[in-house]
């Protein structure tokens, strides 16, 4: 079980509280705006918020900071207050440092104080939902557990043309097709023996990384 | 090539155009805000960009609407703005149109509109960074294009020790049980119609995003 600061509870930050509480991990939310604190507590997405103003190190101190996994800054709208926020808990020492950014510069500065990760939610989401509109999204390997993964993968030329039943797919490479993805977008799923496999296909298959990895390199 | 709309050259709105275009379709970026324009055209993140306020019908007329296969509005902080244009989008009977809401209220006054897709970027890249963090992974939903999404989804408790076939995942809720994870870790991938389900397993389904929200509201 784990421990989490999360500063700022707006939609970002709330929603970071949010599954990580439901998650089973320990989660203290702070926003210096009494309605945002009353807000997450009546709708009782994390057990623990108060209001703080985290720019005063003072307060932080308050806060036993040797304790947390990790630390969410979720302030976008005030550089000033992310920037002060983020410098005050490195350094306090807190472990592990994750910020949202409102723009590049503002990304910049967290990176020259140390934090760890920088997110920037509008941008990515706006990539993702152009990519989604041109029906980009392809799955990159995601791994289920330690043993088992999902991959979105470009037919290899080879078995342009073949069945499934004709390729070596299964039987060599150890993969099973979930589904084919055909470039008309449309999807076939869980594909019969004798479902051909065509030239632009993408294939959704499920297997070892290992696997995914020597198939990836199948006339490439 | 598609023609693509995007009117709100925000964060978000500026990365939806950015990566439309980089895929070589054509993309008009509006906003009536003049620097908002001037800086999207210096950065030449698009080729065409114009300063228009879009609330307005009479100037959304001389955009000769028809052309553009989908439309996306990308305004955030005023409700009524991104209501208003929707609504006239709507009027003019723009196929496809996708927009970024800033609270549930938003978005249901949007989807009562008819608005196609709605997306709300904080909240949705507040789950994926808490996501990260706990280096969870079950596949949360994935969309793999506008209408396909992927999920990793808990059992519901009614579906326990029925067969495949005894249950309505298919009839009812149009979800294609791509592979099933037992609580072992092990995979039944494209699981015949008589394999049954168990209590504490994770189904792997693929459906639209629709059906899949509406299965997840199953016995929770
Ligand atoms: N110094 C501070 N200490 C604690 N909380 C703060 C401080 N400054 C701002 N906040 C809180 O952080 C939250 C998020 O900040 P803000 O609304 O500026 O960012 P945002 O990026 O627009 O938020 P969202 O996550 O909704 O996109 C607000 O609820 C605000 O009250
Ligand atoms: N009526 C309108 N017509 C055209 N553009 C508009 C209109 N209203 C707002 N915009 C533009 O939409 C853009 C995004 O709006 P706004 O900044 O309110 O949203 P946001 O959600 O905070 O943006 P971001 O995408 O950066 O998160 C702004 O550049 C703004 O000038």
């Amino acid at each position: 079980k784990q421990n989490f600061l999360v500063i700022g509870l707006g939609r970002f930050g709330s929603n970071v509280a949010k599954v990580l509480y439901e998650n089973g991990h320990d989660v203290l939310g702070v926003d210096n705006e009494a309605s945002e604190v009353q807000s997450i507590i009546d709708q009782k997405l994390i057990a623990d918020a108060i209001q703080l103003d985290c720019t005063d190190a003072n307060n932080l101190k308050k806060l036993d900071l040797d304790k947390f996994d990790a630390a969410v800054v979720a302030i976008g709208s005030s550089i000033e207050g992310s920037v002060l926020v983020a410098a005050n808990l490195k350094e306090f020492g807190v472990n592990k440092i994750i910020a949202k950014a409102s723009s590049t510069m503002h990304g910049k500065i967290l990176e020259r104080l140390g934090v760890d990760t920088i997110v920037y939610p509008e941008a990515e989401m706006g990539r993702s939902v152009a990519r989604q509109l041109l029906g980009l999204n392809f799955l990159e390997e995601f791994a289920l557990n330690d043993n088992f993964s999902i991959a979105e993968l470009a037919l290899p030329k080879k078995y342009a043309g073949q069945t499934m039943l004709e390729t070596d797919i299964r039987s060599e490479h150890h993969l099973n097709i979930l589904a084919i993805r055909r470039s008309g977008g449309h999807f076939s799923v869980s594909p019969s023996a004798n479902t051909s496999l065509q030239k632009d296909d993408y294939l959704l298959v499920l297997g070892t990384g290992e696997d995914i990895g020597n198939f990836k390199a199948v006339d490439s």
